[in-house]
């Protein structure tokens, strides 16, 4: 574990607690796409096979246990609760979920360190996670206001992903045989997505003015 | 191919 990674965890942690937090308090799930939430708790579902399988340390399993508990109840807070779900704007989030979990299944059975089930199973849930952000971003630009929170939500869930760039190149250069090609492209191309958000978010932030996405 | 990637992170 280095500093990088630690970093990074914890602002994945404090994201999806943010928009826990948000949701439940305020009882309202405005400007927040189902779709990404559901393809989010699909990619902690295929990632986390081995939740059972193989115990690495307490914290992996602790921190495995929260992201899954998190990202279903999200799910479960925007599809069954009676108040949240009648914030949801379905019109709007209109994504296709296909149109990223098909190519993103077949791209895991081209490239992929080892054909077995678990092995595809992983891959496909780092290239599912790239760009299960799509749909938000969609849907933020559509709805263009962006409450705080929400912004918050998707400026810490790029950062987290920028820390573990940090990590891999941290351990890239302190430990031998760490190859990880395939989670180091996925990685980068998910911050990557993230970029126009940041530019928009840090000039809101420095010109102290609404988050506002171009059209 | 290349050792199979240490599944230790989240």
């Amino acid at each position: 574990m280095n500093i990088f990674r630690l970093a990074g965890d914890m602002t994945h942690l404090v994201s999806v607690l943010v928009l826990l937090l948000k949701i439940h308090t305020i009882k309202s799930c405005a400007g927040i796409s189902l779709k990404t939430q559901e393809l989010y708790a699909l990619v902690f579902t295929t990632r986390y096979l081995d939740l059972f399988t193989d115990y690495i340390s307490l914290y992996n399993t602790v921190m495995k246990l929260i992201f899954l508990g998190s990202s279903f109840s999200i799910v479960w807070y925007i599809r069954r609760h009676k108040i949240v779900r009648r914030s949801y704007d379905k019109d709007q989030d209109t994504f296709r979920h296909y149109f990223i979990v098909l190519p993103c299944l077949v791209l895991a059975l081209l490239i992929h360190h080892k054909f077995t089930f678990k092995e595809v199973m992983w891959t496909f849930s780092l290239y599912l996670e790239a760009v299960a952000i799509l749909p938000q971003l969609v849907l933020l630009q559509r709805t263009r206001n962006i409450d705080n929170l929400t912004g918050q939500y998707v400026f810490l869930l790029g950062a987290y992903r920028a820390l573990y760039i940090l990590n891999w190149i941290y351990r890239h250069y302190t430990e031998p045989h760490y190859v990880h090609w395939i989670t180091w492209i996925a990685g980068i191309v998910q911050t990557l997505l993230y970029a126009d958000f940041f530019y928009y978010y840090f000039q809101s932030w420095k010109n102290n003015v609404k988050l506002q996405l171009p059209a | 191919g290349d050792a199979i990637p240490d599944k230790d992170e989240l």
